[in-house]
């Protein structure tokens, strides 16, 4: 899995 | 996009509305914590920062736009329109001790560190304890309209909707987020307190009142 942040989310 | 976390933005954008037709049709904003509501401005702020440079879709950008003006607006009623109703004598919890420790952990624990990188991890760390003066008023009042605990418990399923929708996106997109995941477990379970008097209570026709 990749770590990060999914820049969709509010 | 998930019916997870679209269930849990309609319910943040529900806890608003909720909010803001307490606040204008009681013509009061009794109850309401003024520094739980001026942390999520600056939640917002930082976080939706982007909206200026990152183009995700209409829906993140119209929800962005929403929850910035929303919230400052709610400042506005609070602190010109209805000042008289607010009274900050029971609105005691020291905003700042939760500001700085946040401050910190963004510098520590953020994906890139980057100036718009630390403000998004410092906005989550910070909406995870911002209804922390809120429920601590609450705490201390003992009480609180229905209409209140309705916008608390929109409120609160809003981040424990996200739990499910991260659990569905470690296995659908194999990606995970461990600053928002924590945070969120953090931020929900704050809530657990509250959530058992609304189900036991507000939920059966009763009044939200504490256990002396």
């Amino acid at each position: 899995h990749t770590e990060g942040r999914p820049k969709d989310e509010l | 996009m998930n019916l997870f976390r679209l269930f849990g933005d309609l319910s943040h954008l529900a806890s608003i509305l909720i909010l803001l037709h307490k606040i204008q049709t009681t013509r009061s904003c009794r109850g309401i914590s003024f520094k739980t509501q001026a942390l999520y401005v600056t939640v917002f702020v930082a976080r939706y920062l982007d909206l200026f440079y990152d183009w995700v879709s209409l829906y993140n950008f119209s929800m962005k736009v929403f929850f910035i003006s929303s919230s400052i607006y709610i400042l506005y009623l609070m602190k010109v329109r209805f000042r008289p109703t607010h009274d900050p004598s029971i609105d005691t919890f020291r905003a700042e001790y939760l500001v700085g420790p946040c401050v910190v952990l963004a510098l520590i624990f953020n994906y890139k560190f980057t100036f718009p990188e630390v403000l998004w991890s410092f906005s989550i760390f910070l909406e995870s304890v911002a209804i922390l003066p809120q429920l601590f008023m609450l705490q201390r009042t003992g009480e609180a309209e229905t209409i209140t605990t309705h916008y608390l418990a929109a409120l609160g399923a809003y981040r424990a909707l996200y739990i499910p929708n991260w659990i569905y996106r470690y296995f659908s997109e194999g990606v995970v987020d461990p600053i928002a995941v924590i945070a969120g477990l953090v931020q929900t379970a704050l809530y657990v307190d509250f959530f058992y008097v609304y189900f036991t209570k507000v939920l059966q026709g009763q009044k939200f009142e504490l256990p002396a």
